[in-house]
């Protein structure tokens, strides 16, 4: 699971039966408490209902695969609509791709109106405190700014993962890859294992291993950095810096970056093209794996920070053959001079060999650089999504909203 | 080791969540995936906004949030533009 916090948005994706709507709320309620983002349906803070006015929500995910192991509301599509139309009006919810196959919700609110008083008759007046945020239908927006300009969302959702390839997402297979490593370069610096973007904020690691007879898995990691990493206490104390020079890493993250770097993660942005790019990735036990990569906007050859937006990607894994998936999702900030949307996407593909995927590019329709799919430069780079390599092209749905034009794309395996 | 550059993000990782980390039994699977914008960009904060908007809340803040969802924060990668939190069931 992962959260990426921008001053203006947060995304939040929660894996397995997590009860992402739940904390929805709360969410609001620390924007206007402690960021002070406007709210209008109470008063005052000290309103316990007071909570920031979004401008626009989306809340997405694939068909589960084992729906009645969720919790709370999402046992069904039909109760997170009902739990997100009670929390705001004029929101849209849609279903994309075959029913009876591998679809794709989504549920859109337009950007926000100013809110009217609350439906409900406890809240007689607007600042009746029923948590209930009113977006009303409509375009009128209080803000008159369009989406991030150039800014595109890509996701790809990807099951029946190839499962020899799935085989690197296991802890066993992970440690006895690093010990192997070790014993080619007994002392080697972490940054030689962990070239590309793995390598830990420019700090030197070294890794002492005590690996019994039995199995690789049982290597024990004692991984140190001298980096400048802080270390982050438990969630009740404040996160401190590090309190002593040296601050460990842990086994999870130094076996996340021998993943990255061996299944071809860290190549998606090479630090040959983006020096300052850097990932973070964890691998849990006995299998699973989960990164979250931030891709600086390359400087220019001035040494000032280019305009371009930043790259940011997160990967989550589920490897066992039962229920094998993986999803990878990144902002293409359109006119990006960097990877054309179809090589990431054939890259990321590649890395996973599924037997079938979706594809979903959200992309704003200011962007005229990252090219719609009705825009010259659109239909070239359309083309090329329509042809992945050793991958027919099942489904193309094209969703047409007022300032967004989302395309889902199927394809499986030839 | 080469000191980073400005630009570099920064890691910190949560060992006290880590050491009593066990997911053996996690399931991981399909993620269910939440957008909320605040402004069309961060250039477009509305009035009252603090200036660096939602990354001026403290990371601690958000533990309470995501107790709710049922996830802990394994580590943050910060940044200019954004920060990276990777978590776990």
């Amino acid at each position: 699971s992962s959260m990426f916090v921008f001053p203006h948005k947060l995304i939040l994706k929660t894996c397995g039966t997590t009860t992402l709507l739940l904390g929805l709320h709360r969410l609001l309620r620390i924007a206007a408490q402690h960021a002070g983002f406007p709210f209008h349906n109470a008063t005052s803070l000290d309103d316990i209902h007071a909570a920031a006015t979004p401008w626009r929500v989306f809340y997405s995910r694939k068909n589960f695969l084992f729906p009645d192991k969720q919790q709370g509301p999402h046992r069904s599509w039909k109760q997170e609509v009902k739990y997100l139309d009670d929390m705001f009006e004029g929101g849209s919810a849609y279903m994309v791709g075959k029913m009876n196959g591998d679809h794709w919700y989504l549920y859109i609110t337009s950007p926000q109106a100013p809110l009217t008083p609350p439906r409900t008759p406890e809240g007689k007046t607007p600042s009746g405190a029923t948590g209930r945020f009113r977006i009303p239908t409509g375009r009128t927006s209080c803000f008159d700014g369009s989406p991030g300009s150039n800014d595109e969302t890509l996701e790809i959702l990807m099951t029946d993962l190839d499962p020899e390839n799935a085989k690197k997402f296991y802890l066993e297979n992970a440690s006895a890859v690093a010990s192997s490593r070790l014993s080619a370069y007994p002392q080697e610096s972490w940054q030689g294992a962990a070239k590309g973007i793995g390598d830990l904020s420019g700090s030197t690691a070294t890794i002492k291993t005590t690996s019994t007879e039995d199995s690789a898995s049982d290597e024990i990691f004692d991984v140190f950095s001298n980096g400048s990493d802080s270390d982050l206490h438990g969630a009740d104390t404040p996160m401190s810096e590090c309190p002593d020079p040296e601050c460990s890493t842990t086994e999870g993250h130094a076996l996340g970056t021998v993943v990255s770097d061996v299944c071809g993660l860290s190549d998606v942005y090479p630090t040959s093209k983006y020096p300052d790019a850097r990932i973070d990735s964890y691998l849990f036990s006995p299998c699973g794996f989960s990164a979250n990569g931030i891709v600086p906007s390359p400087q220019n050859a001035d040494g000032q920070a280019n305009t371009k937006a930043p790259h940011y990607f997160t990967v989550h894994v589920t490897p066992e053959p039962v229920c094998s998936f993986a999803s990878f999702e990144t902002n293409v900030p359109g006119g990006q001079n960097g990877r054309e949307t179809s090589e990431i996407v054939e890259h990321v593909v590649d890395i996973f060999k599924p037997g079938r995927f979706s594809v979903t590019l959200f992309e704003a329709k200011t962007s005229e650089a990252s090219g719609g799919d009705d825009n010259p430069t659109g239909v070239g780079r359309s083309k090329r999504m329509e042809k992945i390599k050793g991958y027919r092209r099942i489904d193309r749905i094209v969703h047409d909203f007022d300032d967004y034009e989302l395309v889902f794309r199927f394809f499986e395996r030839e | 080791t080469f000191s980073p550059s400005e630009g570099t993000p920064h890691l910190t990782i949560n060992h006290d969540v880590i050491a009593d980390l066990d997911s053996t039994n996690a399931f991981e699977g399909p993620e269910k995936l939440l957008e909320v914008w605040f402004a069309p960009s961060p250039d477009a904060l509305p009035a009252g906004a603090k200036p660096n908007g939602l990354k001026a809340v403290a990371s601690d803040t958000w533990v309470g949030m995501l107790d709710m969802v049922n996830c802990k924060i394994l580590s943050v990668l910060d940044s200019e533009h954004m920060d990276a939190y990777l978590l776990s069931e």
